[in-house]
């Protein structure tokens, strides 16, 4: 069983899907075989890593909604290493269509069991949330080890955590007892910016250890690489945004067994 | 019937509420009594005017959930001419509970259209809508006559486009054939980043004159105004982002009525 993270937080543009390329990248440089999932109708992983909207006939809809198998819906990227199960606008009624299935919340826990996935050797998947705490999200939580929180350091970045939290308590008691919170790790971290000290002190304050040690700056290079279909690490490999995620790949990996 | 504009983008992050607070106070210098209806299970737009906790005990899941007046759920702000109502987190069950009802898409509009409304004298109506195009949204959208985009100046930025104008054509033909496209406001605009130069040519070249001309500078001002419970036009005059939603208010004013 692949080792599973995911990256969600109700609030919208955290840096979810920024995290979800670059620190599957980053696992990848350090030798693990990484799927990741796109659980967000906006596709916005899917675009990032190069998907075409040609690729995109089979995604993570057909996956969750009508159980197909998960090797008619990999997709190879760039990365000799990196896979992923794409999306498309479909996954918008996916929660509707879901809705009143028995196994509404275990559909992707189940699809990702499926002894199919095995042959592939995955050893690491990272699903990439859509901003909302919708049965999308839940289903990411029920498959998942444990849950990566991006944080943006800006003010309205604190108040939705508690929702979050209630929310993973929630699919603790009723659906993943081993949940854990891999941890909070702060995004768009600008020195420059008041507001990043007031909300990395106010996180850490209230977080204490579940704060990761690694922060990722704001800088330009991350946000220019997905139109290049490249993750950071590829598109400036030198760059501050660059060396945070693979930092923050170093400081997730170094709990786990090596590949 | 004061005239309602939605703010929606189903893209997270890109200033739908800090949009909808700094057009709603550029309206309000301008003369018009503003209600900001906040619905986005966040609550940032309550947040960031100042609505505690404590006064979100009716909210704007009441409204369209339990059809409660909207004499009982409006809250006052510290600007004598705008008026909010606030939402929490009850919101985020709100789509699935009203899912079964005949006028689901309508139930905001019905709120809107109470007579005990008319006694408060507003002549707009902002809607701060969250980030997906669920049935929160579709409510906004029935309500409104227009719809106002914000756009991040970022490369994920069109993406979603196409999709939100697939559910505007939607409802349209479904519910409320008057809904206009206000503009697309172009966000966090910094010519130092070359991205900005792009989605700027880009976004003119595919939609033209739906591009509004006030476009709203990246501007730390903006992001700071909200930990003070103000809009930036309140917190910081002079600052960029006062000036450039002082114009966003003119420039939607100007096709209006005075009031
Ligand atoms: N460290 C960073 N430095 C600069 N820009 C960044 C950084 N991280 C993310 N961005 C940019 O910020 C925007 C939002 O990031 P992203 O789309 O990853 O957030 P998200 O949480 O996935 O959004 P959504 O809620 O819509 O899914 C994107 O345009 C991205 O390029
Ligand atoms: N012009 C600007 N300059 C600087 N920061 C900005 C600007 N506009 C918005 N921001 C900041 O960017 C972040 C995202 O903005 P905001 O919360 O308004 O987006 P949103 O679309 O409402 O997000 P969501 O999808 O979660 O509802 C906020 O922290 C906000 O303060
Ligand atoms: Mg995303
Ligand atoms: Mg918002």
């Amino acid at each position: 069983w692949p080792y599973t993270i995911a990256i969600a937080n109700q609030k919208g543009g955290v840096g979810k899907t920024t995290t979800a390329i670059n620190l599957a990248a980053g696992l990848c440089e350090l030798g693990y075989r990484v799927l990741i999932v796109d659980l967000d109708p906006q596709g916005n992983s899917s675009t990032g890593l190069g998907v075409s909207a040609r690729d995109r006939k089979l995604t993570s809809y057909d996956l969750v909604v009508d159980g197909v198998a998960p090797d008619t819906v990999i997709k190879e990227t760039r990365n000799p290493r990196l896979s992923i199960i794409p999306s498309n606008a479909d996954l918008a009624s996916a929660d509707l269509e879901i809705m009143s299935s028995e196994r509404r919340s275990f559909l992707l826990r189940d699809a990702l069991q499926h002894p199919r996935l095995e042959a592939f050797g995955f050893e690491c998947i990272v699903i990439d949330c859509p901003p909302s705490l919708s049965l999308l999200t839940v289903n990411a939580l029920v498959a998942s080890d444990s849950l990566l929180v991006p944080l943006q350091c800006e003010f309205f970045a604190l108040e939705g955590l508690s929702q979050l939290m209630l929310t993973v308590r929630d699919v603790r008691r009723s659906a993943n007892p081993n949940l854990r919170i891999e941890g909070i790790v702060l995004t768009m971290h600008d020195v420059r910016n008041r507001l990043t000290a007031l909300v990395e002190a106010d996180a850490r304050a209230t977080m204490g250890e579940l704060v990761m040690r690694t922060t990722i700056p704001r800088n330009v290079r991350v946000s220019e690489a997905p139109s290049y279909a490249m993750s950071v690490l590829e598109y400036e490999s030198t760059s501050k945004g660059a060396e945070a995620y693979r930092a923050l790949a170093k400081e997730i990996a170094a709990r786990r067994p090596a590949p």
